[in-house]
C-alpha cells in the first residue's frame, strides 16, 4: 500500500 | 489549497465566531448541545496530533490552534461558566454520545488508510466528525423554535463540509494521485445528515418566518 498522504486539509 | 477549501475553512471558522458570539453576546448557550461540542473538542484533539510533528503551513498551523482553542473554550464555558450553564438545555440534551465515540473508533480500527496510531486515529476524528452533530440536531428538533445565532451557527457548520465535498471533487479532477474516499464518503454522510435542516432553514429564510422544527 503506498504512504498515506499527508493529511494536509484541516 | 482552492477556493472550495479556503471557503469551507471560513465558512467552519464563521460558525465557530457565531458560537462564540451568541454565547459571549447572550451570555447564554440554550438550543446548543454541549455533546456536540464536546465531541467536535475530541475530533480536533484527534485530528490535530501532528499539530507540532508535521509543520504544513502558517495557515494550517494557526486554524489548527483556533479550532482546538475555541473548542475547548466554548466546553469550558458551557461547563464551568456559572452564567452560561445555567441556560443549558441539560433535560434535552439526551443523546448517549459514548455510543459515537466507541462506534466510531471500533469503525477507525476496521476501516483506516494504515494501520498505524496517526492514521487510525485520524481515521476516528473523520467518522467521529461526520456523527457529531447529531446531538446538536436531536437538541434542535426537541427544543422547537430556534434563536437566529444558533441556526446560523449550525447551518454554517453544515455548509462547510459541503463546501469540502467540492474541495475533493476538484482535487480528484486536479492532483493525479488524490485519494481521499474516506474523508469524502464521511464527509457525504456528515452533509446529508444536515438535509433536512438545509430544507427547513431555506423555508424560514424564504418566508422570513421563525426557523421552525418539526419536533
Amino acid at each position: 500500500k503506498e504512504e498515506p498522504q499527508a493529511h494536509d486539509e484541516l | 489549497m482552492n477556493v472550495f477549501r479556503l471557503t469551507g475553512d471560513m465558512t467552519h471558522l464563521a460558525s465557530i465566531l457565531v458560537l462564540l458570539l451568541k454565547i459571549y453576546a447572550t451570555k447564554s448557550c440554550s438550543g446548543i448541545s454541549l455533546k456536540t461540542q464536546e465531541l467536535y473538542a475530541l475530533v480536533f484533539l484527534a485530528r490535530y496530533l501532528n499539530l507540532f510533528t508535521d509543520f504544513i503551513s502558517v495557515y494550517n498551523t494557526v486554524m489548527k490552534l483556533v479550532f482546538i482553542g475555541s473548542s475547548l473554550a466554548i466546553v469550558w464555558c458551557m461547563r464551568m461558566h456559572k452564567m452560561v450553564k445555567r441556560s443549558y438545555d441539560q433535560e434535552l440534551d439526551t443523546f448517549r454520545h459514548y455510543f459515537l465515540i466507541a462506534g466510531c473508533f471500533l469503525l477507525a480500527l476496521l476501516v483506516n488508510e494504515k494501520f498505524m496510531f496517526p492514521e487510525v486515529l485520524w481515521a476516528f476524528s473523520i467518522y467521529l466528525e461526520a456523527v457529531s452533530t447529531i446531538p446538536q440536531l436531536v437538541l434542535l428538533q426537541r427544543s422547537g423554535n430556534v434563536d437566529n445565532l444558533t441556526g446560523q451557527y449550525v447551518f454554517l457548520l453544515g455548509a462547510y463540509r459541503a463546501l469540502y465535498i467540492l474541495n475533493w471533487i476538484y482535487r480528484y479532477f486536479t492532483e493525479p494521485h488524490f485519494s481521499r474516499w474516506i474523508a469524502c464518503v464521511a464527509g457525504l454522510v456528515q452533509t446529508a445528515l444536515y438535509a433536512d435542516f438545509f430544507y427547513y432553514y431555506f423555508l424560514s429564510w424564504k418566508n422570513n418566518a421563525k426557523l421552525q422544527l418539526p419536533s
